[in-house]
């Protein structure tokens, strides 16, 4: 564990709590992508197959256990509890064109042809590409509420520090694993355009405005 | 190494 990872694992955190925060507190899900909250649960699901068969640390156990759950909760309060403020004519991005291309590079590039490794090389490309029904929902409706900008802003954070995080691991400690670099890479890329809204508006008190 | 290598990232 180095403190890069520390921080990204505390980001991502963060920013499931913020979400979780803002349904509860408005007691809506306006503005949010169910389509990439669900993508997220698979996410989870997919690469967390190992909890009950690998012990790494407590820490990591409960931090998968705390991931797998908060995501589902996200999903039911989605489509169950606030499913009249969830705003579907804007949330239409095919999951399909994500998830069925995602599934075959699993199966084309993966570390060891095995199913726990496809199903964990799945989950990283999918990770790297989950996001995308958010940004292509906010593309649509123009704008998004300040605590959903400061959730997107910490759950991109999360991936750059793990690429930080990389980093420090390939120089210390030897280690160097090239699909998790690249998907995070690329997913750490997709934010960038929201990293530059978010620093030149939010952060100067402006509201989250794309041009639509 | 076969079969999934253990992970012990997030």
């Amino acid at each position: 564990m180095n403190i890069f990872r520390l921080i990204g694992d505390m980001s991502h955190l963060l920013a499931i709590v913020l979400l979780l925060l803002k349904m509860w507190k408005t007691r809506s899900c306006a503005g949010i992508s169910g389509k990439s909250q669900i993508l997220f649960a698979l996410v989870f699901a997919t690469r967390y197959l190992d909890l009950f068969t690998a012990f790494i640390s407590a820490y990591n156990s409960t931090m998968k256990l705390f991931f797998i759950s908060t995501s589902l909760v996200t999903v039911y309060l989605m489509y169950f509890k606030f499913r009249a403020t969830y705003d579907a004519n804007h949330d239409t991005f095919r999951l399909e064109f994500l998830v069925v291309p995602v599934g075959g590079l699993a199966f084309l590039v993966n570390h060891n042809f095995s199913p726990l490794e496809i199903l964990w090389t799945f989950s990283i490309y999918l990770e790297s590409v989950a996001i995308l029904p958010q940004l292509f929902m906010m593309s649509k409706t123009g704008e998004a509420e300040t605590i959903t900008s400061h959730y997107l802003f910490a759950l991109g954070s999360y991936r750059a520090l793990y690429i930080l995080n990389w980093v420090f691991r390939y120089y210390f400690e030897g280690f160097f694993d090239l699909i998790a670099v690249v998907a995070g890479c690329v997913q750490t890329i997709l934010y960038c355009d929201f990293f530059y809204l978010y620093i030149t508006k939010v952060l100067k008190g402006k509201k989250l405005s794309l041009p639509a | 190494n076969y079969g999934h290598t253990v992970k012990d990232e997030l």
